[in-house]
């Protein structure tokens, strides 16, 4: 029709049939602005909008649908992408394994590893086959870290292994494993001290850690309302001693926890868990889109 | 020459880039780059002198005005007022969110106090947290100090006022309150805060912060203020007096939520936490956080 012909004429001369720099600019302007007070990292933001740009700009514009609407919803698009496609399980190894699968938490100080280690002992205690969870008190360091671990594994009926303050966390690690071979628990979680990576004594003995009862899974466990620091960190201690997934934690506050975006981005590992809330029970598993979501606002 | 919008307005998003890299919440750089922008807008370029560094210059007296104490963060000659005119001990609650270092800065604290020849009390209020009374307990004896503590369940208001009417009965200087972690936006958390402060009366109220925040920083302390105006059901509310900044030891040069939590409150810095043992408490250095913030 004419009508219809004259409002593709008037589209095609606006520009807006295809994407382009200019009928996107205070898109990528609300983005920007959206992902960085979500505490997205820096370097982050600028990279992942220059690839998203590389690949939109030219494209068609959808019928009905405004050139800014279109990039933002390929934005949300391509942060559920890096996200992760769906939920990550935890690694559990097949029931006639020799020996446990062996979770190591680790992170920077007040993280919520400790907290993290009981409600992932009850996640895996409350599976459709359930597991039985020793959980292994490596932090020799903070005052009363035990006593917090074993007030906690009471709370929801699971034993924790311990040695003191005065053996090395390497040691009680590998002496929690045999005790686990023994006694027939399946699943071994390790809490270890917080620490940073340039504190070198500290990162050895994650490594000597890790060495000593090669764990399935290596989780970093992060802060949700982590800033600007959380991509360097995460590259750290993916360098230090391999991750194979993280935990956000705190999530129950207000903060977008674009963190979740530099831990994904930087390690390339996924998200596994997020902290909800101070109780036991406050873990739930990973939605990568709900996540893009909340960072988008 | 002079300033015009045109010449600034590049430069002033080039420094509120560098700002939001260097972790201050994005919406205080703007504010900070937009006033110092208005505030050498029409001057006159003095000659060899680039836009960026007359804007580099101004950038540095603001943040300097910022972050400078109005008063005196000194915390000793208060004590030593309140406990000769007033004759009782001088009260300091800290308080925050979860994991961000109260009951380490309360003990570090306590440290630095016993090495001015402080007598030091301290009460066990987070009466929730799993082995948080028994890291107090650890604390107390290698400070050999008295910890005053009713255990778990116990409302806190309720110890606080107890620890307090012990602090007076042994003569101490100064009773320190820890308190449990809670979200800035869990009212019946932020209600019992208000309660312990408005039952109590405290001398201090210490907002413990860790530099490792990112934009939640500003809600945080706004957040924080308003549950303790709105929910203190007296004439005039006691709010925060001061911050304690912690785990300024992890995050390399990004000290920029000194200058969100400085600017959101209006209140100083009184220490900084740069490390697990009692000697890492130091008073902050403007010079230092200014240098970081801008190189
Ligand atoms: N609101 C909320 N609080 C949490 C969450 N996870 C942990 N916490 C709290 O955060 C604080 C720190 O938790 P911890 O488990 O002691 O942290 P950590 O990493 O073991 O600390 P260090 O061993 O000192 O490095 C505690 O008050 C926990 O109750 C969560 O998902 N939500
Ligand atoms: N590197 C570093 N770690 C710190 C600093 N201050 C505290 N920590 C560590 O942070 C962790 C949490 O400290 P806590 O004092 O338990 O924190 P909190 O605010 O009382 O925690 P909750 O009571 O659970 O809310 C511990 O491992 C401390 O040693 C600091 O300035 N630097
Ligand atoms: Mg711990
Ligand atoms: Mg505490």
């Amino acid at each position: 029709s004419l009508a219809g012909q004259m409002s593709e004429t008037m589209r095609k001369l606006q520009g807006s049939d295809k994407l382009t720099e200019k009928n996107v600019e205070s898109s990528v302007k609300e983005v920007r602005r959206a992902l960085l007070d979500a505490d997205v990292n820096l370097k982050v933001v600028n990279s992942l909008i220059k690839d998203v740009k590389a690949r939109a700009l030219g494209e068609k514009v959808l019928e009905g649908v405004k050139p800014g609407q279109q990039f933002i919803k390929i934005i949300y698009d391509e942060l559920a992408r890096i996200m992760g496609s769906e939920a990550t399980p935890l690694a559990r190894k097949d029931a006639s394994a020799e020996s446990p699968t062996v979770i190591l938490l680790a992170g920077l100080q007040g993280a919520g590893k400790t907290t993290a280690a009981a409600k992932l002992a009850l996640y895996c205690k409350s599976e459709a086959k359930p597991r039985r969870v020793l959980l292994c008190a490596c932090d020799v360091y903070r005052p009363a870290a035990i006593e917090q671990l074993k007030t906690l594994g009471a709370s929801i009926d699971t034993e924790v292994f311990a040695m003191g303050t005065d053996v090395e966390p390497e040691r009680i690690a590998r002496e929690a494993i045999s005790y686990a071979k023994k006694n027939k628990f399946d699943t071994v979680i390790v809490d270890t001290a917080g620490r940073q990576v340039i504190d070198t004594k500290l990162m050895a003995e994650l490594k000597r850690v890790k060495n000593s009862v090669t764990p399935d899974e290596i989780l970093l466990v992060v802060d949700a309302m982590t800033g600007q620091e959380a991509a360097n960190l995460t590259r750290a201690f993916n360098d230090a001693v391999g991750i194979t997934g993280a935990i956000l934690t705190k999530l129950d506050g207000d903060t977008r926890g674009g963190a979740a975006l530099s831990v994904k981005q930087v390690s390339g590992r996924p998200i596994k868990f997020v902290g909800v809330g101070e109780k036991v029970e406050k873990l739930e598993p990973f939605y990568p889109e709900r996540m893009a979501s909340r960072i988008l606002g | 020459s002079s300033l015009s919008k045109e010449d600034l307005e590049p430069v002033l998003q080039q420094f509120k880039t560098t700002l939001i890299g260097k972790n201050v919440a994005q919406n205080i750089a703007e504010k900070i780059v937009q006033s110092v922008g208005a505030s050498v807008e029409g001057k006159r370029l003095e000659s060899m002198k680039s836009v960026k560094s007359a804007v580099r210059e101004a950038l540095h007296d603001a943040l300097t005005r910022l972050l400078t104490p109005k008063q005196s963060t000194e915390v000793l000659a208060d004590i030593e007022k309140v406990n000769a005119i007033e004759r009782r001990p001088f009260v300091i609650v800290v308080c925050g969110v979860n994991g961000v270092g109260k009951s380490t800065s309360l003990a570090k604290t306590c440290f630095y106090l016993q090495k001015h020849g402080k007598k030091v009390l301290i009460a066990a209020c987070d009466t929730f947290r799993a082995g948080a009374v028994e890291q107090l307990k650890t604390h107390a004896a290698c400070l050999n100090v008295e910890l005053y503590h009713q255990g778990y369940g116990k409302d806190a208001a309720t110890v606080a006022k107890e620890a307090v009417r012990r602090g007076t009965e042994i003569g101490v200087d100064v009773v320190l309150v820890d308190t449990a972690g809670r979200m800035q936006h869990n009212e019946p958390l932020m209600r019992a805060l208000a309660k312990l402060v408005s039952v109590n009366q405290p001398d201090r109220i210490f907002f413990v912060g860790e530099a490792l925040v990112g934009n939640d920083a500003v809600d945080q302390l706004s957040s924080f203020n308003k549950a303790l105006m709105d929910f203190q059901k007296v004439p005039n509310p006691r709010l925060i007096d001061g911050i304690i900044l912690t785990k300024f030891d992890t995050i390399d040069d990004k000290v920029g939520a000194a200058v969100s939590m400085v600017y959101t409150t209006g209140q100083p810095i009184v220490f900084v936490g740069v490390g697990q043992t009692y000697y890492d408490l130091r008073k902050v250095s403007t010079s230092v956080l200014v240098n970081a913030l801008l190189r």
